[in-house]
């Protein structure tokens, strides 16, 4: 099975 | 003050459509050089980066940069007050809490105006570095839309492979396994037809078809949608807005647990 992934994982608050 | 003409209108009702499914609310940041927006999906799983170019309006005027939360509902109730062929003025005072949407038909006989109230919201905002993709896939959109459509009767998740001979469309579930190939176009009459691949390597990745199809609600901004795909980072979807600049959508890649 595939897991989701959580935008916040990439990219960084600015 | 804050003042935005649309000779147009119907382009910001397709902006609305092609963010309300993924979206209640969202702050629309105005400024000298235009309209922004950045907003997450309530799972964080996508997020939808907006903009629109001053120069792209019949008449622009920001005097101080203004940010507007607006709830998508209550302005897509507005919008649908508006014929297609409606020039709407988006008009906002300085530290206003609401907004005007003014529309006047071709004729100028009728003139109507709608008052909203702007609402506070305190949304992440995220910083996406300026990044080297491995895939760049140039597509029809229409194409693309029909695709993610036909795929997510069958799985869950799309597995898109993107290799120098074409790029594959994947899914699989109870039903069975569904493929779809595109090679790049050898020539064809029109440039929006076109299926282009710019490749530095190959890339497989997977993601949730729920989301490509929120995001194919786009299509009728652009004939033309850019996929970029890099291993282990979002996938970007790109449509452009005429004149106006662009809407992209991030998605997140599925992993393998």
């Amino acid at each position: 099975t595939n897991k989701q992934n959580n935008m916040k994982k990439y990219y960084d608050r600015r | 003050m804050f003042e935005a003409r649309l000779v147009q209108c119907s382009m910001l009702k397709k902006v609305l459509e092609a963010i309300k499914e993924l979206l209640n609310e969202a702050t629309f940041d105005c400024s000298d050089a235009g309209i922004q927006l950045q907003a997450m999906d309530n799972s964080h799983v996508s997020l939808v980066s907006l903009n629109l170019r001053s120069d792209g309006f019949d008449k622009y005027r920001c005097d101080r940069n203004l940010s507007m939360g607006i709830n998508l509902a209550s302005m897509t109730k507005i919008m649908k007050c508006a014929g297609n062929d409606d020039v709407l003025t988006i008009k906002a005072q300085d530290n206003a809490d609401n907004v005007m949407f003014m529309f006047e038909s071709q004729n100028q006989e009728k003139v109507s105006d709608y008052d909203m109230k702007l609402i506070n919201l305190d949304q992440e905002h995220l910083g996406i570095p300026e990044t080297d993709y491995s895939c760049i896939i140039k597509m029809p959109s229409g194409e693309f839309a029909r695709i993610c459509r036909d795929l997510s009767q069958f799985g869950e998740s799309v597995v898109i492979s993107c290799t120098k001979e074409g790029v594959k469309f994947s899914a699989a579930g109870d039903v069975g396994a569904a493929n779809i190939k595109l090679a790049q176009t050898a020539n064809v009459d029109k440039e929006e037809e076109a299926v282009t691949i710019e490749m530095q390597e190959p890339v497989t990745l997977t993601f949730a078809c729920r989301y490509l199809n929120s995001f194919t609600k786009a299509t009728a901004l652009s004939p033309q949608v850019q996929l970029s795909m890099s291993a282990d980072v979002p996938l970007v979807v790109e449509y452009k807005i005429g004149d106006f600049g662009h809407i992209r959508y991030y998605l997140a890649p599925k992993i393998e647990e």
